[in-house]
């Protein structure tokens, strides 16, 4: 079973 | 004063063309080296990353930063109204609440003027760091485009593995399943540089949404490595580019 990642937790917020 | 005058409308229906399915609103971010444009779609599953350097444009003029806040639909339908071959000037003074698209058509015995009200996003900007990707698959993009849109037929996941034997996407569901493998060829219309192979899981929509950008550009590039999310690269000519940034499904 997998789950959808978020695209914002792989990148640092500016 | 912002303006920009791109001798083709062509290229700019295709960029918003390649953002419209994805993001509903954006900011143009317009600084003196060029415009540039990210955004994550509202799920937060993806992100778009658009770069064209003021070199694209044949007049291209920036006093102050500026951030053009635009609805992508409302552009759309003002783009609607141009013919291809039409050159168009995009122009606002530095505190726009309005921006204005100019067109001119080849003999230059037509003009249209619109005017489109800006909004006011609060975006949120990400710090995308420098990748060394494990796996860079360069192909055509129109194969690419047919993959994702066959693949998806059979299953919301996508499985892409990349290897230094090719390519292979799969994808299985109720109905069966389906698996595609392209091979690096001497025609060299397939390119593989493997370091390491890789597979990821992801979701076979957004996949589809991004190859909206295919008009844009032959070839595509698909750059992955573990654990991080998937890039999609489409050139414009040679003064730009759209990214797209896809977050793997993880194990539960």
């Amino acid at each position: 079973k997998t789950k959808q990642s978020n695209i914002s937790s792989f990148f640092t917020k500016k | 004063m912002f303006e920009a005058r791109l001798g083709s409308t062509t290229l700019l229906k295709k960029i918003v063309d390649a953002l419209r399915e994805i993001l509903s609103q954006s900011t143009l971010d317009c600084s003196d080296s060029g415009i540039q444009l990210q955004a994550m779609d509202n799920s937060h599953v993806s992100l778009v990353s658009m770069l064209l350097q003021n070199d694209c444009f044949e007049k291209y003029r920036c006093d102050r930063n500026i951030s053009l806040g635009l609805d992508l639909k409302s552009l759309s339908k003002v783009l609607k109204c141009a013919s291809g071959d039409d050159a168009v000037t995009i122009s606002a003074p530095d505190k726009a609440d309005k921006v204005q698209l100019s067109f001119e058509s080849a003999g230059k015995e037509r003009t249209a003027d619109y005017e489109l009200r800006l909004l006011n996003l609060d975006q949120e900007h990400l710090g995308i760091p420098e990748t060394d990707y494990s796996c860079v698959v360069i192909m055509p993009a129109i194969e690419f485009a047919r993959i994702c849109r066959d693949m998806t037929s059979f299953s919301e996941s996508v499985v892409i593995a990349c290897s230094k034997d090719g390519i292979k996407f799969s994808a299985s569901g109720e109905m069966g399943s389906a698996n595609i493998k392209l091979s690096q060829t001497s025609k060299g219309d397939v390119d593989l540089t493997v370091e390491e192979p890789v597979t990821l899981s992801f979701a076979g929509r957004y996949l589809s949404t991004f190859t909206r950008a295919t008009p844009l550009s032959e070839k595509v590039k698909i750059g992955m490595a573990a654990d991080v999310p998937l890039l999609v690269e489409y050139p414009i000519e040679d003064y730009g580019y759209i990214r797209y940034y896809l977050a793997p499904k993880v194990d539960d």
